[in-house]
C-alpha cells in the first residue's frame, strides 16, 4: 500500500 | 521539517558542492575515492526510482533527488575525464582505490533482502540504497588512512557529509517525539554510518584543534 512507499527523507 | 533535517540537507548539499569546487579549482583528483563516489551514483538512482512513480511528495523533496542524482553521475564524469587530462593523477587514484567495494554491495543487498517495509522491487532497492549508504564512504576513509596525507578539501568535504548524517539523528528523535513517526531502518542504518563517521570527527577534532598530522587507525 501507499503508506509503505513513504519514504519522504533524502 | 524541522531545523535539524534542513540543516542536515543543506550540508549534504555543501558536501557535494565542495566536492566539485575541490575538482574545478584545484584541477587535482587527488585524494578522492573513485570507488565511493560510483557508490553514491548507485545509491541515489536505486533510492530514487520513486522519482518515476510520480508520487511527489514536495518540490522541495523531489529537486534535492534530482540535484542529487544529477551531481553524484556529474562527479563521476568529472573523475573519469581526468583520465585523460591527467593520465598519472588518474592512475594513482585508481591504485590507491583498494577497497573491496563488492563486499559492500552484496552485504547491502543480502540487508535488503532481510529488512524492508515490503518486499516488493522499488522498497528492496529503497532499501539496498540505504544501507549502501551507511558504508559508501568506507573506500574513501580506507584510502584516507592508507595515505596518511591530509588532503584539506577531501576533509572538509568528509567532514560537511558526516555533519549530514549526524544531524538526521536529533531530527528523527524530533520526528519520533512530535510527528510520531520513525523510520526504523534509516536510523538504525543511519546510526551504523554515523558510527563510521565518529572515527573520523574524532582524528579531524585532533587535527584541527590539536593541529596534529591527520592518521586513521
Amino acid at each position: 500500500d501507499e503508506e509503505d512507499l513513504d519514504h519522504d527523507e533524502l | 521539517m524541522n531545523l535539524f533535517r534542513i540543516l542536515g540537507d543543506l550540508s549534504h548539499l555543501a558536501s557535494i558542492l565542495i566536492l566539485i569546487r575541490t575538482i574545478k579549482a584545484t584541477d587535482s583528483i587527488d585524494g578522492i575515492s573513485f570507488k565511493t563516489q560510483a557508490l553514491y551514483v548507485i545509491i541515489f538512482f536505486t533510492r530514487y526510482l520513486d522519482l518515476l512513480t510520480f508520487q511527489h511528495i514536495s518540490i522541495y523533496n523531489s529537486l534535492m533527488k534530482l540535484f542529487f542524482i544529477g551531481s553524484s553521475l556529474y562527479i563521476v564524469i568529472l573523475l573519469q575525464r581526468s583520465k585523460a587530462i591527467q593520465p598519472i593523477a588518474y592512475r594513482e587514484m585508481i591504485m590507491a582505490d583498494t577497497f573491496k567495494v563488492q563486499y559492500l554491495l552484496g552485504g547491502s543487498l543480502i540487508m535488503a533482502l532481510l529488512f524492508n517495509y515490503k518486499f516488493s522491487f522499488f522498497e528492496i532497492l529503497w532499501s539496498f540504497s540505504i544501507w549502501l549508504e551507511s558504508v559508501a564512504i568506507l573506500p574513501q576513509l580506507f584510502m584516507l588512512s592508507k595515505s596518511g596525507k591530509s588532503k584539506s578539501l577531501t576533509i572538509h568535504y568528509i567532514f560537511a557529509l558526516g555533519i549530514y548524517r549526524t544531524l538526521y539523528i536529533p531530527n528523527w528523535i524530533w520526528r519520533y517525539f512530535v510527528e510520531g513517526k520513525v523510520d526504523k531502518l534509516a536510523v538504525i542504518s543511519g546510526i551504523v554510518q554515523t558510527l563510521i563517521y565518529s572515527d573520523f570527527f574524532y582524528i579531524y577534532y585532533k587535527k584541527v584543534i590539536k593541529g596534529s598530522n591527520l592518521q586513521l587507525p
